[in-house]
């Protein structure tokens, strides 16, 4: 695993996170279920805990987007770039983003949003891209059923070397 | 100075490609602003464990060909 330069980390234990618009591919229950499991990834093997606010500011922003959209990072139409997020921080820091033109999908039809959606909120933690395949922060999309999905050690000992072990 | 490519191996959509996606996921850094183009495809073979070869083989075309994330793979 890598952190990013400096291993920026959120100084705090509860976190927000705020789904600012919906991907037309998936019914809204659907992403709200997708987003909540791709949290408890993390929240189940650190002291992290999050909370879902609709009002305001949160310090993970979710959001569908295409092409230009307005961080200086353009998606780039389907294929290539799935999403991105950004490391900890004020603003930007810790938002994720999904390239709409992607096709959403809950299995694999398309592109798994519970599994990039797990991925990109690595980053928003504050890990960087393993070189580990088959661990969930290697930068390459690989479908696998997110019913049987279980966090590989290497992402797991490198959020835990961020924010420690879950003492629940 | 690093020894430029011969233009002959490299068609113009193939060197596309390769800058394009070494720009985006393998940018060069501040203390390392003038390796070769073969320098930073050998650093993208070496993250995904490819044979370095620094040159756009098969396989390497194939790995920047894939759905990927859009953060960078160096940390930096």
């Amino acid at each position: 695993y890598q952190t990013f330069y400096g291993s920026p980390r959120w100084n705090k234990k509860y976190l927000t996170y705020k789904i600012v618009n919906y991907t037309p591919d998936l019914p809204r229950e659907y992403v709200d279920d997708a987003i909540r499991r791709a949290l408890m990834v993390w929240s189940n093997v650190t002291p992290l805990r999050f909370k879902r606010v609709t009002s305001g500011q949160a310090d993970i922003m979710i959001k569908f987007a295409r092409r230009a959209h307005g961080d200086g990072y353009p998606f780039d139409g389907r294929g290539g770039t799935l999403a991105h997020a950004f490391q900890p921080g004020e603003g930007l820091g810790g938002d994720a983003h999904f390239d709409d033109d992607e096709r959403w999908s809950k299995y694999n039809q398309g592109v798994n949003l519970f599994l990039v959606a797990a991925h990109e909120f690595g980053h928003s933690l504050g890990l960087a891209h393993s070189n580990v395949r088959g661990a969930l922060m290697y930068p390459l999309y690989s479908y696998v059923n997110p019913e049987t999905f279980t966090l590989h050690w290497d992402d797991r000992r490198g959020i835990q070397k961020l924010y420690g072990r879950n003492s629940a | 100075f690093p020894i430029p490519l011969k233009p002959a191996l490299w068609s113009n959509a193939d060197l596309d490609i390769v800058q394009t996606y070494l720009n985006k996921f393998f940018p060069l850094l501040e203390k390392h602003p003038a390796i070769s183009l073969e320098e930073r495809i050998k650093e993208m073979q070496k993250f995904f464990r490819l044979t370095i070869t620094g040159k756009l083989n098969a396989e390497t075309k194939t790995i920047m060909q894939q759905p990927r994330c859009g953060i960078p793979d160096v940390a930096n």
